[in-house]
């Protein structure tokens, strides 16, 4: 499996539709305090099936929609898509891409779409945790987390071990 | 469902004492199982002795130290059982200079073994040195983020400006 | 009691408008008391907004944000009951060039205005510069700490050491 | 009140007796990671009062005694000695210098002298807060603390209010 591309729109400060290209290597992704980098790890842990509003530094889900600014006014909608690109299960055959995206709603909620077709959160889940690259899994090191694993209690720890196993 | 988590648990503590060594340039750790004979019921416990210093609970690591160790983790797991995608986002906050550089070191050759693709948030110079390419993220309005593709010059200048 | 805890509120809230404005540069921020009417049962909130955002919670703000907003509360407290000495470890790991020059001016005028001795931990070149004199410290004999006078050059040269 | 000097022997990583001179302005501590820094601002809590050994990285307290190191053997005793200028209460009048001690056996506990005299913990807390610098109030700001203050919950942040006021 590869993840080969990234699209913001209405997610957080990303107002207008913005995509990222995620190629082989090291990609760096640099600017200014509160420009919106780690905004971008969070669309990405968010598509995955992030679940937890906290998680995202939010207080409830709708945090994440775009909520004006000086110059603008706020959204209604956001929306992040991902694309893959197999061999995925029998999501997607060698070379092949897909998309899959999730879309909130102020006031109506979220909902997951793959390959056109609404799926459930858990379903999403899943998907990433076989290739141990989920929301919550040791693959995304959110801002201030790398010290805590170690400060962390035992029990946490092992639980990000069973996730890869 | 019990000897695979034993079997993960054995290869990520392998990885884990080869990495720490590299990033502390020296020194030994180790991952232990509090219940060896229960691993789901087991917490995972850190042991770490960076080179010349004496072993003890790995609260009493300094900030940077903390980070290495850490990092020797994450990259352990994924050694153990490789990812599509790696994101990162700000680990070098609390590294000094020569830290930076084995920790980039470390993570070049994590991805040239396991061909995984990596995604680093960082505001320090040496580690967008390291990068096949870089994102600017930008504010020109106020309030709504863009992305732009920069050089490494470009993300100097962007790094200076008041 | 009650009524002096209200007046160090009002002293403290008015400090902090003025320090957030100055460490962003502008934008607006405010302290709340939960219950006006009880302070010592009441929660002590934090409003801001930076400049040309929107006004959100304080959760959202990026990391280098929740930095500048937790000094500016830090030398509100300062300014309005001064202590002899205030010490500073690595706040500026998460800020930016830009926002460490705006930290650094802001710190040193709290340092005029109420004479207070400050004690900066730090990695950042830009901080150690604005120094009145540097103390490095240094492990030669691993695992024991020893303290020396430095000069800026020097600083920077252990910065750099691998 | 003025701090003017704080004196190390056997605390943490400073095995050997090392002073450090608190003059006017700012005095900058720099060097790698792990080479004793935070260690030194650790040192100024504990012998202010900090009671909790987790406040100091620790699981116990006797955890800031000199552990060894693969050159040499641990110790057994600890010391961190403050140099307190007046005037300060009836402590010391105008430019008078006087000393306050913590030191810490292993297996025996702490203790704490000013002017040559054993005090309590408390009393030396309570000095400390009446100028508002104490071990655990706003005027030391420890490593990743500072961020920890706007996500801290409400009544947390108006404790801090409280010990300023
Ligand atoms: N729903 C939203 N609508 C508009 N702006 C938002 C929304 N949620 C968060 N923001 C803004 O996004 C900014 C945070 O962006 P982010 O955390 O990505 O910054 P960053 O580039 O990682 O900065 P740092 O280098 O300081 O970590 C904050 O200023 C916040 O106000
Ligand atoms: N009781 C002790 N005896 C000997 N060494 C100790 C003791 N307690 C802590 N240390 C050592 O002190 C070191 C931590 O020092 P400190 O936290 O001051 O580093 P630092 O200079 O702040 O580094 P950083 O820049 O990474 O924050 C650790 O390596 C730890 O092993
Ligand atoms: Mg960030
Ligand atoms: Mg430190």
């Amino acid at each position: 499996m590869r993840l080969t591309r990234l699209r913001l729109s209405g997610f957080k400060s990303f107002a207008d539709p913005t995509e990222i290209e995620l190629a082989d290597g090291l990609t760096g992704l640099v600017g200014p305090n509160g420009c919106g980098k780690s905004n971008i790890v969070e669309a990405l842990r968010w598509v995955m099936g992030e679940s937890s509003a906290r998680g995202l530094r939010g207080s409830e889900m709708e945090d994440v929609v775009f909520a004006g600014s000086a110059s603008r006014a706020s959204f209604d909608v956001a929306e992040v898509t991902l694309w893959i690109e197999g061999p995925c299960g029998d999501i997607a055959g060698p070379g092949e891409q897909v998309e899959l995206s999730r879309r909130i709603v102020r006031g109506v909620g979220s909902a997951f779409r793959l390959r056109g077709r609404e799926v459930r959160a858990r379903d999403v889940q899943n998907l990433f945790s076989d290739a141990s690259t989920g929301a919550r899994s040791a693959a995304i090191i959110g801002q201030g987390e790398i010290v805590r694993l170690v400060d962390v209690r035992a029990d946490e720890r092992r639980r990000l071990l069973e996730e890869a196993a | 469902g019990r000897e695979r988590l034993r079997s993960v648990f054995v290869e990520v503590d392998r990885h884990f004492r080869a990495l720490f060594a590299q990033l502390f340039g020296g020194g030994r750790a180790e991952l232990r199982l509090t219940e060896p004979e229960d691993p789901f019921a087991a917490g995972l416990e850190l042991v770490a002795m960076p080179p010349g210093k004496t072993l003890q609970h790995v609260s009493l690591l300094s900030g940077g130290e903390k980070s290495l160790a850490g990092l020797a983790l994450v990259f352990a797991f994924f050694l153990a059982r490789p990812s599509p995608l790696c994101v990162l986002d700000e680990v070098d906050a609390a590294l000094d200079d020569a830290n930076v550089e084995r920790f980039l070191d470390v993570m070049e050759e994590v991805a040239r073994t396991t061909q995984t693709r990596f995604l680093v948030v960082s505001h320090h110079p040496l580690t967008m040195a390291r990068m096949d390419r870089l994102y600017g993220v930008t504010m020109l309005e106020k309030g709504v983020s863009r992305l732009v593709s920069v050089s490494l010059e470009r993300a100097l200048e962007l790094r200076a400006t008041a």
